[in-house]
């Protein structure tokens, strides 16, 4: 089983939409695939129809001292073989329950072990703060991949998200490989061929080779309940999808 | 002193553009005006050059229980009469130190108190989550604007923010006004025309009657840290949020 996580502190950056068209495919051809939705706002939930505050189980309920089995917090989605843990509102007050003395930075660890055998691929998705949930995902995935606009002001915060990872690797006692994916590239915007130019002198070894573009298409796909890889194959950003998946399968297999 | 809060649990809405760009006008028009970056990735204070990780001072402090005195955490930005109280990363950290039993709910309050003299006008730029910051902002605030792009997942979203509202309502006891703004408007996209009717229709009561539109300007006005109010006044996101203000204006001296 191959776990990803799709974080970012900075908001808006395409994380639920790279979780969704990357995780789609995979389902597609026949490997089964499980979202792990965790942010309280529950935007991945809301994609595939379950509403946050309405749902009866969620990634919560992992979290509780007598925890429910894994399994039964799952319900399948429009799409056969990607299932999906969906999240509720009550994920935000965890950090206030939690004090950090309670250890329970492994809980998605432990649930994720419980599932080894039903799932190919974990896609992890997460809010956009740093928060127990957000250490949760850092510690069950063996890759981070994080989305990142071209444009000053998320660049500035990507420092954040990768002095982040420094406090959480040194956490694991090992690095955690990352892969940063430019999302919602505009070429023909200075500011936005400048802070890629950026992105690729800052972090040479860690960014993906190509940039996801900008293409309205995926907001129909969201309103459709259906990721733009699915629905419309040959539109720009579901080719850029379907490449980053070939990159991130090559890396994971080939190390 | 008028006091307004920027938030949305929607990552990524324009949340912290729309703090910058309705507080400019005011600050070039002579008016003091205070910001107040809430949020532990710290965009605001990015915006401005001040790097959340290396602040000495933020609203962070405003929460010891040796809390200095509010004046003390403030700088200067390059706007003259434009002030600002920095985020640093450490606020991510507060829900885990304070369980609610401690009523931190008023920090905020308590301290724009100490100001009162000192500033005309206070926005508060919130993170995209629930927990106690919010909670404060949202305490302090005499209105609250909530940015909203106009898609299908951000305005099932909305409906989580008014439902937070709500509870932060019945914790005050009184109804917190609270206005709606589309935001990165592109009317030739179907989807967004389509959302924004779903927005009319949804919140009559409570949605600007105008929207911000789509302008790549923004991104080289935060490229120069500089408001696209006050760098290219005749920008059509500069034009919008100008009207926005005196609607806000309006709103808040007329009622
Ligand atoms: N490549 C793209 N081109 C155009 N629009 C995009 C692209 N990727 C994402 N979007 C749109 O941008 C918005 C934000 O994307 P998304 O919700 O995936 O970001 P996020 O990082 O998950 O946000 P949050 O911080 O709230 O979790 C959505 O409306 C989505 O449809
Ligand atoms: N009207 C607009 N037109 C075009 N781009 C915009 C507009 N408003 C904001 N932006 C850009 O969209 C991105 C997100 O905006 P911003 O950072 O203000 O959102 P936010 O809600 O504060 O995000 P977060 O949830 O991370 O705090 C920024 O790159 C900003 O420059
Ligand atoms: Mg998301
Ligand atoms: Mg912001």
């Amino acid at each position: 089983m191959r776990v990803f996580a799709v974080a970012n502190q900075k908001g808006g950056v395409g994380k639920t939409t790279t979780t969704v068209n990357i995780s789609a495919p995979l389902a597609f051809a026949g490997r089964r695939c499980l979202l792990v939705d965790m942010d309280p706002h529950g935007s991945l939930s809301n994609y595939f129809g379950f509403a946050p505050e309405s749902v009866g189980s969620s990634t919560y309920q992992l979290f509780l001292n007598e925890a429910p089995d894994p399994k039964d917090l799952i319900v399948e989605t429009a799409i056969d073989k990607l299932d999906l843990m969906p999240a509720s509102p009550a994920l935000a007050t965890l950090d206030r329950q939690l004090s950090v003395k309670e250890g329970k930075g492994l809980v998605v660890v432990d649930a994720l072990a419980q599932l080894n055998k039903k799932y190919a691929y974990v896609f992890i998705d997460c809010p956009p703060v740093l928060g127990v949930l957000m250490v949760n995902a850092l510690a069950a995935c063996e890759r981070l991949i994080i989305p990142v606009q071209c444009e000053f002001l998320a660049i500035k915060g990507l420092m954040q998200m990768v002095r982040t990872l420094a406090m959480v690797n040194h956490a694991r006692g090992s690095d955690l490989p990352f892969t940063i994916i430019p999302t919602m590239f505009d070429s023909t915007l200075k500011t936005a061929v400048e802070s890629y130019a950026t992105l690729k002198d800052s972090y040479p070894y860690n960014l993906w080779d190509k940039t996801i573009p900008f293409d309205p298409s995926f907001r129909e796909a969201s309103e459709r309940g259906m990721p733009l890889t699915l629905l419309n194959p040959r539109a720009a950003g579901a080719i850029a999808y379907h490449q980053l998946l070939t990159s991130l399968l090559r890396i994971t297999y080939e190390y």
